[in-house]
């Protein structure tokens, strides 16, 4: 049962799934589970939603994990956060005011296909599994194939690289999927949030040029109170800013696409560590990595119920 | 064996490009050697002064080492066994299954 879930260790997908039901059968009135789609080998694209069913919502926020297969820390997050989220409702005033005027939608697992693949045959696999029909080569970047400055600058156009932006946008049935939902939801969506290692940063628009977004001061308050919440955990410091100049240019990005159609506050972390361990983790670090960015992702999420 | 032993002797480098020069040395030397990186995600990424990550299979490591070596690029072995990085980690699980 949820009780026995062992969250400080990392699960192969179909103990995630199982998860995913157990909590939905756990916690009726705060959660609702549902797929938006097919991954392209057909495995379901389930997402949480967390909230107060009760009550009427106006914002919501959408948390995407696992969109590069090896970084397994992350969906080990997305799991961390809903278990706080739904565990603390109860007792903790705070929780319970995000989770009664807020719908978190939390997709734990979004390259399903890829991280199956990186359990049971290569560790290190980063990308989709979409089979080209013109090369031997497998896969796209989840992260490149995202309908905003596709394949320009920071991405490749050769299906063996891995950074592959796909034969055209959306191309991958995972990102279209979650475009669609995306896009759908736009009106209420305040905050995206997608978590990936590693590099200890915390990211926001643009990816794909050296710019400073209008809303410039907000978002990057938000970001600076996030890091600050997160260093107050273990002392860990994280770098933020754009994608662009704090990380690399990289094109047909989601936090881009996300913030292209209204969505105020896009976020990407890059989880610990910074490269000691790399991909490779070690599950006795999973706990104070998922306590300090929790910090983080609360620290983001209460700031979408003020007036910035 | 995890992954069928695959990754043994892989191992991890860590290279820190000074300067213009030893950017466009990387490129091309990955133009002709096909090394998974880690970070940045390509060899198009790579800029100065920036941390590149690169996970190198046990048959290339010496090959690497060396023409980094000729160019005097800094580099240190972040993980010198990936096989073995991974088999400690993942004795963990084993001891789980028995629980």
């Amino acid at each position: 049962s949820e009780l026995q879930y062992n969250y400080e260790v990392y699960h192969p997908l179909g103990e995630i799934q199982r998860w995913m039901f157990e909590m939905n059968r756990t916690y009726p009135h705060l959660v609702d589970l549902f797929s938006i789609g097919r991954s392209y080998e057909g495995r379901p694209l389930y997402v949480l939603q967390l909230g107060n069913r009760s009550r009427h919502y106006r914002k919501a926020m959408w948390m995407d994990c696992g969109v590069h297969a090896r970084e397994w820390i992350s969906p080990a997050f997305c799991q961390w956060f809903v278990r706080e989220a739904l565990g603390s409702y109860q007792h903790d005033s705070t929780m319970r005011r995000l989770m009664n005027h807020l719908r978190i939608f939390v997709m734990p697992v979004f390259n399903v296909d890829g991280y199956h693949y990186s359990w049971k045959t290569d560790r290190f696999w980063r990308k989709t599994r979409s089979k080209n029909a013109k090369y031997h080569c497998r896969g796209v970047d989840a992260n490149r194939n995202w309908k905003v400055k596709w394949c320009d600058e920071g991405a490749s156009r050769h299906p063996c690289d891995d950074t592959y932006c796909g034969p055209f946008p959306e191309s991958e049935p995972e990102v279209r999927a979650a475009a669609r939902f995306l896009r759908k939801n736009r009106k209420r969506l305040q905050a995206y949030i997608s978590i990936h290692a590693y590099a200890q940063m915390l990211l926001y628009p643009y990816s794909y040029k050296y710019a400073t977004i209008p809303n410039f001061n907000c978002v990057e308050t938000a970001a600076q109170n996030a890091v600050t919440a997160l260093y107050s955990a273990h002392g860990v410091r994280y770098r933020y800013g754009p994608a662009s100049t704090t990380l690399y240019v990289s094109s047909g990005s989601s936090i881009d696409w996300a913030y292209r159609h209204g969505v105020p506050y896009a976020f990407a972390f890059e989880l610990r560590d910074t490269g000691h361990y790399g991909f490779l983790l070690p599950e006795a670090l999973i706990t104070p990595t998922c306590t300090e960015t929790m910090r983080a992702v609360r620290s983001i999420a209460l700031g979408l119920l003020r007036k910035c | 064996q995890l992954y069928r032993n695959r990754y043994d002797g892989d191992q991890v480098l860590r290279i820190t490009p000074r300067g213009h020069g030893e950017v466009q040395f990387l490129k091309e030397l990955f133009q002709n050697m096909t090394v998974d990186f880690w970070q940045p995600s390509s060899a198009s990424l790579i800029c100065e002064d920036s941390s590149v990550d690169v996970h190198v299979g046990h048959r290339r490591t010496r090959t690497l080492k060396t023409q980094l070596q000729q160019a005097f690029i800094h580099y240190e072995v972040l993980i010198s066994n990936l096989q073995k990085e991974m088999e400690k980690q993942t004795h963990s699980w084993s001891s789980r299954k028995r629980r």
